[in-house]
């Protein structure tokens, strides 16, 4: 794999999995939103959901990608913007 | 799939290679056709059409598309080869739609190409393509949408997921029947050239005879606590309810004020604005923005401008401010613009900069819809963001806004009754709703 060029924190907050508030208005990340941004990524991605950053969510870290976030506003834990077919 | 909530309102789509890619290994033919394919991959499953307009009306495009590397004056700065490739900006004015491909890639742009181990523009483009119609990621493995690179050709049918959410954006593609043909081809026609002096296209109007905005039923271009008065701005004019007019609610009462010209108030701002963008009051100064200028004023005394908004740090590609407040959880100054936001180190009234990690995207502000028409700051310290007829209040603690629902502006700001609403109830992005005044 090539090399990883963001910290997992980073990349989660990028693609919009941790909430970019915490940028705003200073809060630290806890763990339990850690671990929510965590799984939440490994569904996303379709591997094992662990909550922890192991080799297969650093693979998929470092795989090539858009930089658009997966994640937009209002999207965390919540499938509400998916349209009804 | 999953649609991001913006849409082109029309479906003769144009487009254009700003920048052409500095590897000198593809030629700029090459690079056209790529991305003429990728966007036929959308056209064929859609109701929409795209239209390709030269280097030199690249400017008036609805999709932009340039290659870059590193910072590239935008929030999104690459990141060398491999990692992030390209990113698109969802539909919208100024950067809305345009698409950005790192040129520190190997972009590939044939596919019996099997030699130079590269990226495939096609692919690449066909998929950034689906976030300038509107669409988000998908995370259905092997649709377009999927964020993670993955081999597609242009003979390969778009997959059924990123074609439902597609017609979920624009509607069904029909066939000369009538009915529903997903993966319809027209047939191939000529592209007559663009009129080179097109009429021009004026906003619907919501004046009344006199050409003054209808009190109850318009949007609001500015709004902005000033001297502790309320001012609403609309087009040439403004509206301002004194402080001792507010009453205990914090509502307004507009009934019967008329609005007055701006420049006619405001010594100083052009005599022939035709609008003002934004306006923030912090301690005795209070800045205008109109365009891509901004004025600085003590009480109504001009004290400078027009001044460029890229003395501000801002790049020249924004073409206006949507908003401008100081925001009651920190003391700072916030300016918004399409989707982006930047905070402004305006305690040195002499340097207004822009801080140097903005601008950053809007999604911060949770619920808030991109392309805003106005912020406030109100007397309760809570912000208020205006798109159309609706505002949405913000909660600082929650970082999102109090409701997804927006409330009709006119019965609170101008203190006008609401009446029956014809399309149904406001909801989250529908700015389309009216009311009437008391009288």
């Amino acid at each position: 794999a090539p090399a990883k060029k963001f910290s997992s924190e980073a990349y989660l907050l990028k693609f919009g999995y941790l909430p970019q508030s915490n940028i705003e208005i200073r809060d630290r990340v806890s763990e339990s939103t850690m671990v929510a941004a965590i799984k939440n990524f490994q569904r996303f991605g379709h591997i094992n959901v662990t909550g922890v950053i192991d080799e297969d969510t650093r693979r998929l870290m470092a795989k090539p990608r858009c930089g658009v976030p997966d994640r937009l506003a209002g999207q965390f834990n919540s499938r509400r913007h998916r349209m009804k077919r | 799939y999953t649609v991001q909530g913006q849409k082109w309102d029309v479906t003769d789509i144009t487009w254009s290679l700003k920048k052409r890619s500095a590897d000198p290994r593809i030629s700029e033919g090459d690079i056209i056709r790529e991305l003429r394919n990728a966007f036929n991959i959308w056209e064929g499953a859609s109701r929409l059409t795209f239209r390709e307009l030269p280097y030199r009306d690249a400017d008036k495009a609805h999709i932009q598309i340039i290659f870059e590397k590193g910072q590239h004056n935008d929030l999104y700065p690459f990141d060398g080869k491999g990692s992030i490739l390209a990113h698109a900006f969802f539909p919208g004015s100024g950067q809305g739609g345009d698409v950005h491909f790192d040129d520190d890639e190997i972009w590939q742009v044939d596919s019996r190409d099997t030699e130079s181990k590269g990226t495939r523009l096609f692919a690449v483009a066909a998929h950034e393509f689906g976030h300038s119609l509107g669409l988000s990621h998908s995370d259905v493995e092997g649709s377009l949408m999927y964020p993670w690179y993955q081999t597609f050709d242009e003979n390969t049918r778009l997959p059924q997921d990123d074609e439902r959410g597609i017609e979920a954006i624009y509607g069904w593609k029909k066939s000369p029947k009538g009915d529903r043909t997903p993966q319809y081809k027209p047939p191939v026609k000529e592209v007559p050239a663009p009129d080179p002096n097109p009429p021009p296209i004026y906003p619907p109007t919501h004046e009344d005879k006199y050409g003054r905005p209808k009190t109850c039923d318009t949007s609001y271009d500015a709004i902005s606590l000033i001297r502790q008065d309320l001012f609403i701005f609309k087009g040439r004019y403004f509206w301002r309810f004194p402080n001792n007019e507010l009453n205990k609610n914090k509502a307004v009462k507009s009934e019967n004020i008329l609005p007055s010209e701006t420049h006619s108030f405001w010594k100083g701002l052009p005599e022939d604005l035709t609008h003002v963008d934004a306006v923030y009051e912090r301690g005795e100064i209070v800045v205008f923005f109109i365009g891509k200028n901004y004025w600085i004023f003590n009480a109504n005394k001009k004290k400078a401008g027009p001044i460029p908004l890229t003395r501000m740090k801002i790049s020249e590609t924004i073409d206006k401010i949507d908003g401008a407040m100081t925001w009651g959880h920190n003391d700072k100054t916030y300016l918004f613009s399409g989707s982006q936001y930047w905070r402004l180190d305006d305690s040195n009234h002499r340097n207004f900069e822009v801080e140097p990690d903005y601008p950053r995207d809007m999604y911060v502000w949770k619920g808030v819809p991109y392309n805003i028409d106005s912020v406030l700051r109100w007397t309760d310290n809570h912000v208020y963001f205006f798109k159309g007829k609706v505002y949405w209040k913000f909660d600082d603690r929650r970082m999102q806004v109090a409701s997804e629902v927006p409330t009709l502006s006119a019965p609170f700001w101008m203190g006008c009754t609401s009446e029956p609403i014809p399309k149904g109830k406001p909801r989250t992005g529908d700015t389309s709703t009216s009311s009437s005044c008391r009288t």
